[in-house]
């Protein structure tokens, strides 16, 4: 899933 | 991991002991706004939703745990311990903090890349994120004169915000897999833009080694 990239982030 | 994600999040690190310093030993939380803190605390229940439904590394496990633990604990320590709330500016912080929240839910509802629960308040903690610092900027410019505790607070919080961003054009270039977030990109881009008349004047204030002060 490309938009859960972000969700490794703080 | 990149080294400006990890540089980013220890400045949000410290910023977060930072504040837990001052109101730990020094029994005082003044010039720190509560609205502030009580948006962070909804900013990161609403974001860490996943803490305990998906697992991504045990850092990040640890980081979340500690971004939830410290934030209610600076709004009960502001509200409830009996020597550090008299501290509180009350007249002073009266940034209307709800009418922020309203809007960025609407807004999340209408904007985000998936229409599930769980995204539409990650998103939603995302458009709070960026706005959360106005009442604590509002009211350093109300007192003025800023303590050195709270300037390093603000400061440590803008650093973060920087970081990521060059995280952000890092992971760009360097990740074949990672596409492009407009949301978070836009939002984080605003949110750094308003620390940058802050900046400014703490970096002056640091260079010729005297006490904060904002402009009327």
């Amino acid at each position: 899933d490309a938009d859960d990239s972000l969700k490794d982030e703080l | 991991m990149n080294i400006f994600r990890l540089a980013g999040d220890m400045t949000h690190l410290m910023s977060v002991l930072v504040l837990l310093l001052k109101i730990h030993t020094i029994k005082s939380c003044a010039g720190i706004s509560l609205k502030t803190q009580e948006l962070y605390a909804l900013v990161f229940a609403a974001r860490y939703l996943d803490i305990f439904t998906h697992y991504y590394s045990l850092y990040n496990t640890v980081m979340k745990l500690i971004f939830l633990g410290s934030s209610f604990s600076i709004l009960w320590y502001m509200k409830r311990h009996k020597v550090v709330r008299r501290s509180y500016d009350k007249d002073q912080d009266t940034f209307r903090h709800h009418f922020l929240v309203l809007p960025c839910l609407v807004l999340a509802l209408l904007i985000n890349e998936k229409f599930t629960f769980k995204e539409v308040m990650w998103t939603f903690s995302i458009y709070l994120e960026a706005v959360a610092i106005l009442p604590q900027l509002v009211l350093l410019q109300r007192t003025r004169n800023v303590d050195n505790l709270t300037g390093q607070y603000v400061f440590l919080l803008g650093a973060y915000r920087g970081l990521y961003i060059i995280n952000w054009i890092y992971r760009y270039f360097a990740e074949p897999t990672y596409s492009t977030h407009w949301i978070t990109w836009i939002s984080g881009l605003l949110q750094t833009l308003l620390y940058a008349d802050f900046f400014y004047y703490y970096i002056n204030s640091v260079k010729n080694n005297v006490r904060l002060q904002l402009p009327a």
